[in-house]
């Protein structure tokens, strides 16, 4: 079954049954598959669908790595034959391919018409029997790459012959060698002919059956701190050029600066820390200047001393240079009275 | 809220894809448990809170007030688990990536 196709993986049930079967814990297969859109029933869909069921289930890591991408093919007719391109440029640098396989369907044989010969009965009643018809065409698979600018044919990366199965069905191929060398040659788009030398009917135009390519890798950077942001994070809060994020959009040139008065340990008191006393031991001291500070009549706030410093010069002198709020008289009876 | 424990401990938060703005591209989950931690690390620390031995260090000196200005250990994740998440790359084929670190197991105090 070409959604096993991956040596390590047992044989996944046809895709044929799709997900109805399977109840997602989240949401439904038919969340999942509105949320995919109009793509929700081709067959890529379906498979990449499977492989996240079987990983939220079992935690079975896609094909032994950490990332699964899936190309869809855009088609084209090219001198009567048609020709599937792939666009692989969304894959990361970070992203050290595994596998690739190819999975396509293969429509079921048409078998040519029993050949007609001209024969001459040797034996009196033997008929003229109409030789069986020949072997089904073969089916040809040609891979070429193609960089983004040049509009050749492309290189060729690999061919391969098959049979055609005995009925329709859904085969997959290893193409890991084809695309491995064509992303070391920076060739990201690749084209896949399905040649069986007929002409094309369009027969395969938007159908579910469209070939797909599915890449298995490993993202060296997926373990960085902020790796979920790299894939997901589509808009930026800060897009470059913007203004700075600090400053509301409508705000004026704000005079105030934000600060943090150094309390160095928790504050016993509601004193002031001392003004003009900077200990000269505390490494990270704010260093307040006139002009960042508010213009009022606060004046600028020191970091408190340090316990030790405060213990050596003794209170009254930190007391001395200390200010405390000066509150007028009733508010002090107030206060006292509480 | 208020009948959290005090203590460094997990606490319980789900994320809607939805409410942060990426639910267009993600496809499943919509939604997951993330959890996170909070709460204090006060010296002495439980067992419970499975300091590292800096973590108790950092406490003691905090403590005995030997250093000014020495916080407590911040509470954060200690064991974490993967979350697989199916979406839409930017030309719009699907893509499976299971990230690590994304949902928080056991917190510590370090």
């Amino acid at each position: 079954n070409h959604m096993a196709v991956h040596p390590s993986w047992s044989a996944l049930p046809a895709a044929a049954d799709g997900l109805q079967g399977d109840k997602d814990s989240q949401q439904s297969p038919g969340d999942m598959a509105a949320a995919l859109g109009p793509g929700a029933q081709d067959m890529v869909a379906v498979h990449m669908l499977r492989l996240y069921e079987k990983y939220s289930r079992r935690g079975a890591r896609p094909g032994g790595g950490n990332t699964v991408r899936s190309f869809r093919a855009r088609l084209e007719v090219v001198n009567q034959k048609t020709v599937y391109f792939f666009n692989l440029t969304s894959m990361q640098d970070s992203e050290m391919i595994l596998t690739a396989t190819f999975h396509f369907y293969s429509e079921p044989p048409r078998w040519p018409r029993a050949r007609e010969v001209f024969c001459k009965p040797r034996v009196k009643n033997m008929s003229c029997r109409l030789l069986p018809p020949g072997p089904p065409a073969r089916l040809h698979l040609l891979f070429r790459s193609l960089s983004q600018n040049t509009a050749t044919q492309g290189l060729l990366r690999g061919a391969m012959a098959l049979m055609p199965p005995p009925r329709g069905l859904w085969q997959a191929k290893d193409i890991s060698s084809i695309i491995k060398a064509a992303r070391r040659d920076g060739e990201l788009l690749l084209s896949a002919q399905l040649d069986s030398g007929e002409k094309d009917t369009g027969a395969h135009r938007h159908s579910p059956h469209m070939p797909y390519i599915l890449v298995y890798a490993n993202d060296l950077a997926i373990s960085e701190p902020n790796s979920v942001a790299v894939t997901l994070q589509r808009y930026d809060p800060f897009p470059a050029g913007d203004p700075e994020p600090r400053a509301a959009p409508n705000s004026s040139a704000d005079p105030r600066v934000r600060r943090a008065t150094q309390a160095s340990g928790p504050l016993q008191d509601n004193e002031l820390p001392g003004l003009d006393e900077r200990p000269a031991h505390v490494p990270h001291a704010q260093h307040y200047h006139k002009h960042e500070l508010w213009p009022s009549p606060f004046r600028a706030l020191k970091p408190r001393p340090g316990r030790k410093d405060r213990r050596k010069k003794g209170q009254d002198t930190f007391a001395a240079s200390s200010q405390v709020l000066d509150f007028d008289e009733k508010t002090m009876q107030k206060a006292r009275r509480r | 809220q208020w009948d959290e424990p005090r203590v460094c401990s997990r606490r319980y938060l789900k994320v809607d894809f939805a409410d942060i703005g990426w639910n267009e591209w993600i496809i499943s989950p919509k939604s997951f448990d993330a959890y996170y931690c909070s709460g204090a690390c006060e010296f002495p620390m439980p067992k419970i809170v499975r300091p590292s031995n800096h973590a108790t260090i950092q406490s003691i000196v905090r403590a005995v007030g030997i250093v000014p200005g020495i916080p407590e250990p911040c509470c954060v994740p200690d064991k974490m688990s993967s979350l697989g998440v199916l979406f839409l790359d930017e030309n719009k084929n699907v893509v499976l990536k299971v990230y690590p670190n994304m949902s928080v197991e056991t917190c510590a105090c370090r």
